[in-house]
């Protein structure tokens, strides 16, 4: 990518472990990659890790890539190369080397590199364009963990989540886990309203997408001055095109069939993709999407707007004789909002565990150029004949890289890390996010808030939680000892007697969530331990609440914590109690653990969110 | 489908892999133990070797399979089954 490292704070010149960080291996199951992409070249790196039990089929690997292998219900003699552009796109967002000089006809321009450059990667493609199947990931998931794997990407979800032993990526996730695997996956693109938040297992982490501070603006200019619009137009400037509207009132394919608007741009107010007028002539196309904050590359000159701003276009269609519009190339401008969560990107609660936060955390999903195939056009538009080395897309699927290439950075310095407490460094240094900004339910929508990498290797303390700890909660969301010894191996009884049985929020997860009913007085406690990973003699921790607000009261227990050793566990609880008085809202507030150097942010809600 | 004859893909889950198996183009023991299982619900004019998709064995034990809904049903009840659940689809995000 070229902006997106750079605003997260991790820099081309970052501190970084060199020699670890080319020990860390990252599985990607995507849609494979294109390898001869410059950002998989391998020059300079040495072979892969001895540990290393991957294999090459029907591929040539490097070492870069140091292994691939495809799945389709058990086919063999299948490909791994990227015919889709999304594989390449997100191996080369993890672990892409430093390319000088790239772009999308000049757009986003700049040095793209991966947060982890020198970090290996390899490839499991289970997607095929758009589909991909529970069979095929768990094929992959198998493969990926025995070949030994640091990390696992996994930029793919559901409309909703489903329950953790029906779900392939939930059970692969959590065998990865018990293999000191940590999976980070995309929290989901089904916005505020579409759906739930997806891959909502404590064991993996949840990433949901947000803005960097580059926005990818193409003005459309009307004939009386006027300029409306934003988006992403890779095409030179149109210049004063009569604007038409379509007879039959859609720009669907069907609708347009038989008509012909050569030269015109056409105006479509239910959506398109731009199939359609490019088929009927058009010289460009204005098109309603309710996700203006996305720049997505169409098949022909382009600008997306909202319904507000084409009701401004029709009156000034309506007013005028012969109304024309020029659609300007799209240019780079800096946003002083950012980081906001991308329109798209799924919300919490969460459906499975209610006392789990998921997303997690937000990393950038908008607007990222990164590798792509050149047996795709840059629109994914087949009539399209526009083809690039890097491409321009948009999705919880870019943030989730983000996040997995920051994980591959933290274990870089701190290999023997468990999957846990990497992710516990990831969500206690992320930077807080403005509810303000994002509307829709404060860390519903951006969990702890924007990744921090940098902070990251240093976070101080971590929550850490092993195999037993999942297996407890997993007995309290009503999951039996039988099920449980099959996954575990376990001899042992896995679930304590019924009385004991604890709760969701007895997980030492980094975060605390509540659901609280409307109206009615509630009190919750959140059992924690920290490990100390900061200063390896004394330190002393204190606690501070932060924004707790009228509605509900924080209580911590101890206040304060002397560590005396380097991975010393302390305990402290925290006591939730107060009264939300109607549906449909949310209180936030966050324990912060701090030396005096370090700060170790642990947000809560509470919500009556259904 | 309503007469129960339809096969889909399910997922059969059953947990921890006990014995790892390496072998790329053998039979492995949890190969074989997936068969097994698997011909022990299957009627004589079928068998798991026509039906299995993939046998999970390096890391992870269970298969998928192409089954109806009564063998999903009965092999839900066994011994060592942690789940059965259909093929799902997913997208790229």
């Amino acid at each position: 990518t070229t902006r997106s490292w750079d605003f997260l704070g991790l820099p081309r010149n970052a501190r970084r472990s060199l020699p670890t960080e080319g020990e860390v291996i990252v599985g990607m199951l995507d849609t494979g990659v294109w390898p001869d992409s410059p950002s998989f070249s391998d020059d300079g790196l040495g072979p892969p890790p001895g540990r290393w039990k991957g294999a090459c089929h029907n591929f040539t690997c490097n070492n870069k890539i140091i292994g691939a292998r495809a799945y389709r219900q058990g086919r063999a003699g299948l490909s791994p190369v990227d015919t889709a552009g999304h594989g390449s796109h997100t191996a080369s967002t993890v672990a892409g080397r430093v390319v000088e000089g790239v772009g999308l006809a000049g757009v986003a321009a700049g040095s793209a590199r991966g947060g982890v450059p020198a970090a290996r990667l390899a490839i499991y493609k289970i997607c095929w364009d758009d589909f991909c199947a529970s069979e095929d990931m768990l094929a992959a998931f198998d493969d990926a963990i025995a070949d030994g794997v640091d990390l696992i990407s996994f930029s793919i979800g559901g409309k909703l989540p489903v329950p953790y032993f029906e779900d392939a990526a939930a059970i692969g996730s959590f065998h990865a886990m018990r293999r000191g695997v940590l999976t980070s996956a995309s929290a989901g693109n089904s916005a505020l309203t579409g759906g739930r938040v997806c891959n909502v297992a404590p064991w993996m982490l949840s990433v949901a997408a947000s803005s960097t501070d580059r926005r990818l603006v193409a003005k459309l200019v009307l004939g009386n001055g006027k300029t409306i619009g934003a988006s992403v137009n890779i095409f030179p400037k149109l210049e004063k095109a009569p604007l038409a509207l379509p007879v039959n009132g859609s720009c669907q394919p069907e609708s347009l069939a038989g008509q012909l608007y050569s030269g015109k741009i056409l105006l479509c107010p239910g959506g398109s993709n731009g199939t359609g007028p490019l088929r009927a002539g058009a010289a460009g196309t204005v098109i309603v999407n309710d996700e203006p904050d996305i720049a997505f590359v169409f098949p022909l000159p382009e600008v997306t707007i909202t319904q507000d701003q084409f009701t401004e276009i029709l009156a000034y269609v309506n007013r005028t004789r012969n109304p024309v519009g020029s659609i300007h190339s799209t240019k780079a401008t800096f946003d002083s909002e950012a980081p906001t969560v991308a329109s798209f990107s799924s919300t919490g609660p969460n459906l499975i565990s209610p006392g789990i936060l998921k997303p997690d955390l937000a990393a950038p999903g908008i607007d990222i150029l990164a590798a792509w195939t050149p047996l795709t056009p840059v629109s994914g538009n087949h009539k399209d004949n526009r083809f690039a080395a890097y491409n321009i897309i948009s999705g919880t699927s870019m943030a989730c890289p983000h996040a997995t290439a920051a994980a591959a950075y933290v274990k870089s310095f701190h290999p023997g890390w468990s999957p846990a407490m990497i992710m516990s460094a990831l969500i206690t240094t992320a930077t807080p996010m403005d509810p303000g900004r994002n509307p829709g339910g404060g860390e519903l929508v951006y969990g702890a808030g924007q990744l921090n990498p940098a902070r990251a290797r240093d976070p101080g303390l971590v929550y850490d939680a092993r195999e037993d700890d999942y297996v407890r909660m997993l007995c309290a969301e009503g999951y039996n000892s039988t099920q449980l010894r099959a996954v575990t191996g376990a001899n042992a009884a896995a679930c304590p007697a019924g009385g004991e049985r604890s709760a969701a929020a007895d997980l030492n997860y980094p975060t605390m969530a509540h659901h609280a009913a409307p109206g009615k007085n509630f009190t919750v406690r959140f059992p924690r331990a920290v490990t100390n990973v900061g200063a390896p003699g004394r330190s002393v921790y204190t606690a501070r609440i932060v924004g707790s607000g009228p509605l509900i009261t924080v209580a911590v227990a101890p206040r304060r914590l002397a560590f005396s050793r380097l991975l010393q566990k302390l305990s402290f609880t925290v006591t939730v109690s107060g009264a939300l008085p109607v549906g449909n809202e949310f209180v936030s507030a966050a324990v912060v653990w701090s030396d005096g150097v370090r700060q170790v942010r642990s947000p809560i809600i509470v919500h009556t969110v259904d | 489908s309503s007469d129960g004859d339809e096969k889909q893909v399910y997922i059969v889950y059953m947990g921890h892999q006990h014995e790892p198996s390496e072998s790329a183009d053998g039979f492995s023991a949890a190969e074989a133990a997936h068969h097994k299982l698997l011909n022990q619900i299957l009627d004589d004019s079928s068998s798991a070797l026509d039906r299995i998709v993939y046998s999970y064995r390096r890391s992870i034990n269970g298969f998928a399979a192409r089954l109806t809904e009564q063998e999903r049903q009965k092999l839900s009840t066994m011994e060592g089954v942690v789940s059965v659940f259909p093929s799902r689809t997913y997208q790229l995000q």
